[in-house]
């Protein structure tokens, strides 16, 4: 409705909007948020505050806009950032997380939970294989930078006591339509009894599967200790079922193009 | 819907002025200034998908850029000029807009049907300043 003072210190209805016109005038204010139509999330969507990407984005959401005009960035590089690999850990060098400041130029910051469930016949392969649905992500947007989050528990497997190495692979078509090959994404080694979220450069898969959704068949995981291959469960890797605020997940961070302001606006 | 805050009461360009007549108060009343716009997602129904915030003041401009302007109306040189010339040929020349003059953005954090989490910054969302244009 519209509302007015009325001079004593109380704001009063004075019109109440007909439902044509309110449909009309919700429907202006998704358009310029960027959306066609009403997300409709699942019923229980309210309780997912709990899971880790919701988490993350709500913390993330709470430091940026802490002091709205003034926001710390080191603070966010510092909390949010991976940070340096110690030498020795890294299996690839990639900087290119720890000196962006991708977390301030981007315009969306977007996450996305596995969605890999009953797609693979063997729970080997469901454990491995992460998915993330990205044809949500509207048209035109750059990807600044992308990481999967993986957390790993300290192990408690008395036979390993070497370093875990963790590979991400981007699954990616072979010459046979039914065949994949593996395209290593990034890599992380850290000790057996290590325990935190690993962070790994997702960009470029990110990049492909925005402007290809087709081409999404998500990600494969390795776990490598010495010369022999880890169940994720042997490497302490929290997969598809864990607690919910370890859960796995994708950050992906976009900037909208330069021209077309960050929504497309419908013809009225 | 506008609400009246406590924080309102420094909102309005017009506010913590020494109006000496009568006459000056009623015309800064009716002068380009800043009023507060409260944008209620909640009162949308909108809580289920948008996470935060609850809402966000939105403001608008509101107000003539009449004959005199001056410090208070933030106006351009520009708009002194069309003031002027709008005295002299009212019937030809309008007077300049009472317009936002600075822009800020917000940050909204929200569900997608996937309930993926999404976090948008929406730029020039909120009117920080108004002035005459």
């Amino acid at each position: 409705g519209f509302y007015s003072d009325n001079g004593v210190d109380q704001t009063i209805m004075y019109r109440s909007m007909p439902k044509q016109e309110r449909n009309e005038m919700q429907q202006e204010i998704l358009s310029l948020l960027g959306l066609h139509h009403r997300p409709n999330p699942a019923s229980h969507a309210a309780n997912l505050t709990s899971y880790s990407a919701p988490r993350y984005m709500i913390d993330l959401y709470e430091t940026l806009t802490g002091d709205e005009e003034d926001v710390n960035l080191e603070t966010v590089k510092r909390r949010y950032l991976p940070q340096p690999r110690e030498r020795g850990e890294l299996a690839q060098d990639y900087t290119f997380l720890t000196s962006s400041y991708f977390v301030q130029d981007a315009d969306m910051i977007m996450s996305f939970v596995n969605q890999v469930k009953h797609e693979y016949p063997l729970r080997h392969d469901r454990d491995r294989i992460f998915r993330f649905d990205m044809s949500e992500v509207p048209l035109g947007e750059t990807v600044l930078g992308a990481e999967l989050r993986i957390y790993k528990n300290s192990s408690l497997d008395g036979h390993i006591e070497n370093n875990i190495t963790v590979n991400v692979y981007q699954l990616v078509p072979g010459i046979d339509p039914e065949d994949r090959q593996l395209v290593l994404a990034d890599s992380y080694t850290v000790s057996h009894d290590h325990a935190g979220w690993l962070t790994f450069n997702v960009t470029q898969a990110t990049q492909d599967w925005t402007s290809d959704a087709f081409a999404n068949y998500g990600f494969y995981i390795q776990a490598i200790c010495g010369h022999k291959s880890l169940e994720m469960h042997e490497a302490s890797l929290v997969t598809r079922y864990g607690p919910e605020g370890k859960l796995p997940f994708m950050v992906a961070f976009f900037a909208a193009a330069a021209q077309s302001q960050s929504h497309v606006r419908r013809k009225r | 819907a506008p609400r009246r805050r406590q924080e309102s009461s420094n909102v309005a360009a017009t506010d913590n002025y020494e109006w000496t007549t009568y006459y000056e108060y009623k015309s800064a009343q009716r002068s380009c200034q800043r009023r507060e716009l409260y944008v209620s997602f909640k009162d949308l129904g909108w809580e289920d998908w948008i996470i935060a915030p609850d809402g966000y003041s939105a403001f608008y401009c509101y107000g003539e850029c009449a004959f005199p302007l001056n410090a208070r109306m933030n106006a351009s040189n520009h708009a002194i000029v069309q003031t002027l010339v709008n005295l002299m040929k009212p019937d030809s020349v309008p007077k300049p807009c009472c317009v936002p003059t600075k822009l800020s953005a917000i940050q909204v954090l929200y569900y997608d049907k996937n309930s993926n989490v999404i976090l948008k910054k929406y730029r020039n969302m909120i009117v920080k300043a108004c002035g005459c244009h």
